[in-house]
């Protein structure tokens, strides 16, 4: 494993426990999308179906465990937790999850590498993941004035991308056999996503103000 | 289709 999948990981966990703190600091979960929640654990789910069946490393089993987990616990709060739920932006966050997830699970049954249930499956996390911040984005978009850790989450998670993105040229050039062009792709457009939130995000940062969008 | 190479990340 080299340096830029270990940090990519690293921002990615460090995000899911910035979204954790805030929900449990706080009591609050105001500013945060559940369909983004909502994907992102039918893509944990739908991906980590392979815990029953490869075995890569006690590592890869252990962070597979804690998305898992992580994101099951974030729904937890969101729907269950008696302060927590009275603060989720139910009105604002409107995006409809078959926008995404049909697309989605059409595209991975065309083009994959095997049709094969975990294959499709696995192939589907895939699209789903590229998109699943969409829900998260257009609410940042309506509510405008972002919190620092909701904030602070979304730029981790788009800095677990990025940095993936710069694995995959370290592993394309050090490991010949590996060639993953579905991956890669979604995880351009997945990083591609975040582009505009990185720019306003870098602007506030600059200012030294508060994330504010137009 | 491409070739089906082992997943081994998150």
């Amino acid at each position: 494993m080299n340096l830029f999948r270990l940090a990519g990981d690293m921002s990615h966990l460090f995000s899911i426990v910035l979204i954790l703190l805030k929900i449990y600091t706080s009591k609050s979960c105001a500013g945060l999308s559940m369909k983004t929640q909502e994907l992102y654990t039918l893509v944990f789910v739908t991906r980590y179906l392979d815990l029953f069946y490869s075995y890569v490393s006690l590592y890869n089993t252990v962070m597979k465990l804690i998305f898992l987990a992580s994101s099951f616990g974030i729904l937890w709060y969101m729907r269950y937790h008696k302060q927590v739920k009275q603060t989720y932006d139910r009105e604002q966050d409107t995006f409809r999850h078959y926008i995404l997830v049909v697309p989605c699970a059409v595209l991975a049954l065309i083009v994959n590498n095997e049709l094969s249930v975990t294959e499709v499956l696995w192939t589907f996390s895939i699209y789903l993941e590229a998109v699943a911040i969409l829900p998260q984005l257009v609410l940042l978009q309506r509510t405008k004035n972002v919190d620092n850790l909701t904030g602070q989450y979304i730029f981790f998670l788009g800095a677990y991308r990025a940095l993936y993105i710069l694995n995959w040229i370290y592993r394309y050039w050090t490991e010949p056999k590996y060639r993953q062009y579905l991956v890669w792709a979604a995880g351009l457009v997945q990083t591609g996503l975040y582009a505009d939130f990185f720019y306003y995000y870098l602007k506030s940062w600059q200012a030294g103000e508060k994330l504010r969008l137009p | 289709a491409t070739e089906n190479v082992k997943k081994d990340e998150l």
